[in-house]
C-alpha cells in the first residue's frame, strides 16, 4: 500500500509507525528529538530528525510526494496545527491527526484534516465501560451500536444459540466464540456456549451492556 | 455499579472519569494538580486534590473502602508504580492501570495490578490499520481475530448475504449493516448490501483485512 509520513514519535505515533512498518507499509517518520529518532532507527523504514513546522525541511524530505500523512503531535498544539496546515498546503491527499481535545479536533478539521482521532479520549471511554461492567472489552461502533467481549450468562451455557434466541429475548447477536485453549470462531445456530467461553456480542449499546450484566 | 477511584486526570483519566460519571457510576477522582481538579469539579461525582503516593491521604479519602481503582498516571513512572503499589496494599480488589511501555506494564502486573491497559499503544495500532487500508475502523479482538468497519466490495452490492456466501469464499462474516441515514442493524441472510452502506465484518485478521481491500 501507499507510503505514509508520520510526524511525532510519542507513544501513539511510535506505535502507529511501528505497526505500519510491521505490516509492510513504507514509513517516513519525523521527530525533532534526536534521541527518539536514534532509538527507532532500524525499526522504522526511514526515521529522520526534523522540525515539521518548517516547510522547506518537509520539501527536502520528499513529503509532497506522499499520499498519506499522520500528525501524531499531542501536547504542543501550535506544532500540531502548524504541521497539519503544512500538510494541507503540500496537498497531501489523506491526512490523519491526533487531537487532545474537542476544540483541538475542530481546528484540525477546519484547516483541512480529513481524519481526526482522539486516542486517549476514546480509550478512556472504552476502559470506563470495562471498569464499570462485567464485560471484558467494549467497542463503540456508532453512537447506538456496540460490540463487547464478555462471558456467557449462566442461563445460556450448554444451549445451542439457535435455541437461545438471544436476538428476540435480548436484542443481541453472538458474533464469535472462543473456548479455552482455542481461537475465536464465528458463531452459528449450532454453537453451544460453554462455561469458560469468551463471546463477542453485538447489538444496540444499552442492550449489549444489559446482556453483559446477566449473571 | 460499584464506585470507582480514579487517580490521574490527564486526557485518558479525565475521559474515563467523565464517562463513568455519565453512566451513573460514583467516582472519586484524585489529582495533585489543583487547576485540573477545579476544572472538573461538578463534572465528576467527587474530585479532590491529593498526592496518591501518600498512603495516609488515600486512607483519609476513604480509598480503602473502594472495590475498584484506576491508576491513570502515564508520564511519571514512579508515581504510577507507587500509587498502584499502595492500591494493592490497601487491598483494592480490582485495579486497572495505564502503562506507557511493555516494561512499565510488566512492573505493574508484577506488583499486583490485575488489568493493565496501553491506551496510546493500542490506538496507534488501530489507527495504523485505518491509515494503511481501506477500512473505516479496525478492532483486534485477539491476536488472530478482528472486527472491521468497511464499505461493501462492489461485487457484493445488491446481493442478499445468503447468496454472497462470504464465509465460504472469504472466511468473513458480516455482523451488522448501516445504510445512509439509518442506524446499524444486525445482518441476516436476506440482508442486501447497498452501495453507500457501512458494514461490520468479523473473521480471522488476515481474512478481514483482505476482504476490506476488495474494490
Ligand atoms: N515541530 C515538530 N517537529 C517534529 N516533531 C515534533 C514537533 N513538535 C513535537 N514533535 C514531536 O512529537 C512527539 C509527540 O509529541 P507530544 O509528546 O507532545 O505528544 P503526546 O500526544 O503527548 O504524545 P503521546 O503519543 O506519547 O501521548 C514528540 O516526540 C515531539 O518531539
Ligand atoms: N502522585 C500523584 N498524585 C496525584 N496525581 C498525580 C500524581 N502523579 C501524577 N498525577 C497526575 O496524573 C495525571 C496524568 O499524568 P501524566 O500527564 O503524567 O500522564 P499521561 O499518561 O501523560 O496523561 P494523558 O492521559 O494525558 O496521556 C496528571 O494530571 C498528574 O497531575
Amino acid at each position: 500500500s501507499e507510503p505514509v509520513v508520520v510526524v511525532g514519535l510519542g507513544r501513539f505515533g511510535t506505535s502507529l509507525a511501528l505497526e505500519l512498518t510491521r505490516r509492510g507499509t513504507e514509513v517516513l517518520a519525523i521527530d525533532r528529538r534526536p534521541k527518539v529518532v536514534q532509538s527507532l532507527a532500524g525499526h522504522i523504514t526511514h526515521v529522520v530528525t526534523a522540525d515539521s513546522t518548517d516547510i522547506e525541511a518537509l520539501r527536502q524530505l520528499g513529503v509532497p510526494d506522499f499520499y498519506r500523512a499522520v500528525v501524531a503531535i499531542g501536547g504542543d498544539l501550535e506544532a500540531s496545527i502548524l504541521t497539519a496546515s503544512l500538510m494541507v498546503e503540500l496537498e497531501i491527499d489523506d491526512i490523519w491527526a491526533k487531537a487532545i481535545s474537542r476544540q483541538h479536533g475542530r481546528i484540525l478539521s477546519r484547516i483541512g484534516v480529513q481524519h481526526v482521532v482522539f486516542p486517549e479520549h476514546d480509550m478512556g471511554e472504552r476502559v470506563a465501560h470495562m471498569v464499570s461492567g462485567r464485560m471484558l472489552d467494549y467497542i463503540e461502533v456508532d453512537e447506538n451500536f456496540a460490540l463487547i467481549k464478555t462471558r456467557p450468562p449462566k442461563e445460556y451455557v450448554g444451549v445451542p444459540l439457535g435455541e437461545s434466541n438471544l436476538r428476540r429475548k435480548h436484542g443481541v447477536t453472538v458474533v464469535a466464540v472462543k473456548s479455552p485453549g482455542e481461537e475465536f470462531t464465528y458463531a452459528t445456530a449450532d454453537t453451544e456456549l460453554g462455561y469458560g467461553d469468551v463471546i463477542i456480542v453485538s447489538g444496540r449499546t444499552e442492550q449489549v451492556e444489559r446482556f453483559a450484566e446477566l449473571p
